[in-house]
């Protein structure tokens, strides 16, 4: 259910936090 | 001995590898690693030695002109001295805190000031709100207002120890305690095998660890 969600969990999925994106070649 | 270190001396920003060997979890062949891919990083749009806003987001997101809120504050905390570009120093010291050796207690501090938007030293409601009406949008999901201020409520009064409005770095601190999955996003394990990833590197290397 989205309301049980925690707030900060869900903004810790973002994309930006890819950083191994960094590294690809 | 020495030439080889001496030519990227003259790269603005560079700074001795053993130095920042000491200051974070890398060893000195991990920096001089980094070093690489600092270098691809930092020529990718400007050729100057320097990691512009712009070339960040092309590595992150292939494309130089896509803007995250995420993105941006991550951006702005490497770039320590406020100047509009990572440095080579900034890049190892800021990468150090989400090497999986790094200690727990500086990758909490970490997230506490990204996500402390106007860093004013709490992470407020609204900041809160606005992360997640972020996070929403990036991702393409869709809840109603009611729902995302059930959310944020729920959490915020769950983590607002104090209830004072505000969530300051100790109740933060708690929070992470209390929900250690928080801070996963802190560490990158691809961070042990740096020299594995640019293994033309170590070949060069004269620098033993």
């Amino acid at each position: 259910k989205p309301v049980s969600m925690n707030a900060f969990e869900l903004i810790s999925r973002s994309k930006s936090f890819n950083l191994e994106n960094l590294f690809e070649k | 001995m020495g030439c080889y270190w001496s030519k990227k001396a003259k790269t603005p920003g560079y700074e001795d590898p053993a130095v920042l060997a000491a200051e974070t979890p890398f060893t000195v062949n991990e920096v001089e690693a980094l070093y690489e891919l600092f270098k691809k990083l930092s020529s990718s749009i400007f050729d100057d030695g320097l990691i512009h806003k712009e070339e960040f987001q092309l590595a992150l997101f292939k494309n130089k002109d896509k803007r995250n809120l995420f993105a941006d504050r991550i951006f702005d905390l490497f770039d320590v001295k406020r100047n509009g570009v990572i440095e080579f120093g900034e890049f190892v010291r800021s990468l150090g805190v989400f090497h999986p050796n790094a200690p727990v207690e500086d990758k909490t501090e970490f997230a506490f000031r990204l996500y402390d938007l106007r860093q004013t030293g709490y992470i407020e409601r609204e900041e809160l709100k606005e992360m997640v009406l972020a996070l929403l949008h990036e991702s393409e999901l869709v809840l109603s207002d009611d729902v995302i201020e059930v959310i944020v409520d729920k959490t915020y009064s769950e983590a607002d120890k104090k209830g004072d409005g505000r969530i300051d770095q100790e109740e933060w601190r708690e929070f992470v305690l209390k929900h250690p999955s928080l801070i996963k996003n802190m560490t990158l394990p691809y961070l042990k095998d740096i020299t594995l990833a640019f293994p033309s590197f170590v070949m060069s290397s004269e620098v033993e660890d």
